[in-house]
């Protein structure tokens, strides 16, 4: 599975 | 940005507020879980160290700014200024069993074996189990007050904005950030019993005994 993580989320 | 997005951080916001104007005007804590408010002071503290290393958005770094000070605030008015109102001896949820599992997932499962990456994540997992003292507190005395059960429906009312949020993304960008939705779910899961006892029973709640 492709990961990628949320930077603008709070 | 979209709606989900801006109205769960609304719905986050106005919790934190609820929460933080009751005690303040009431000058009383009482009912009101010191440890899971000390919990969500800690997610923040831990996810928001991002601040200090790069710069997304003025919306991203005021709203930080904001939870960060209300969280630090809520957990003052707790245990300093109306101290003499925190009912410590209902709030007795041990915090170790959420820290240590938590601390040893975020070691396990994260995107990069780094501190900043590592504490991200560490904070993710810990606001989706960070209600729990508050929700055994309830369980405990058998009683929330109206406005306690308000702030909760918004919190948990974010999450499952947020959750919107994240479908919306996946469906428009076809991005999705893995963690952040398998807790997002697990976190909103623990509300859906208070959902529906407050939308069943009106605000003020009584658990069955």
């Amino acid at each position: 599975a492709k990961k990628t993580k949320s930077k603008d989320e709070l | 940005m979209n709606i989900f997005r801006l109205a769960g951080d609304v719905s986050h916001l106005v919790a934190i507020l609820i929460l933080l104007m009751k005690i303040w005007r009431s000058k009383s804590c009482a009912g009101i879980s010191g440890r899971s408010q000390v919990l969500f002071a800690l997610v923040f503290t831990t996810r928001y160290l991002d601040l200090f290393t790069v710069y997304i958005s003025a919306y991203n770094t005021v709203m930080k700014v904001v939870f960060l000070a209300l969280s630090y605030a809520t957990v003052y008015l707790i245990y300093m200024r109306f101290r003499n109102s925190y009912d410590s001896e209902n709030d007795t949820f041990r915090v170790e069993f959420l820290l240590i599992p938590v601390i040893g997932l975020s070691f396990l499962e994260n995107y990069a074996f780094t501190p900043l990456e590592i504490l991200w994540t560490f904070s993710i997992f810990l606001e989706s189990v960070a209600i729990m003292p508050q929700l055994f507190m309830i369980t405990k005395t058998g009683e929330a007050e109206s406005i306690t059960t308000h702030y909760l429906f918004f919190l948990g009312l974010y999450r499952a904005l947020y959750i919107a949020n994240w479908v919306w993304r996946y469906h428009t960008e076809g991005f999705y950030d893995q963690i952040a939705i398998v807790s997002g779910v697990v976190q909103t899961i623990f509300y859906c019993d208070f959902f529906y006892l407050y939308v069943t029973r009106g605000e003020e709640i009584r658990t069955p005994s």
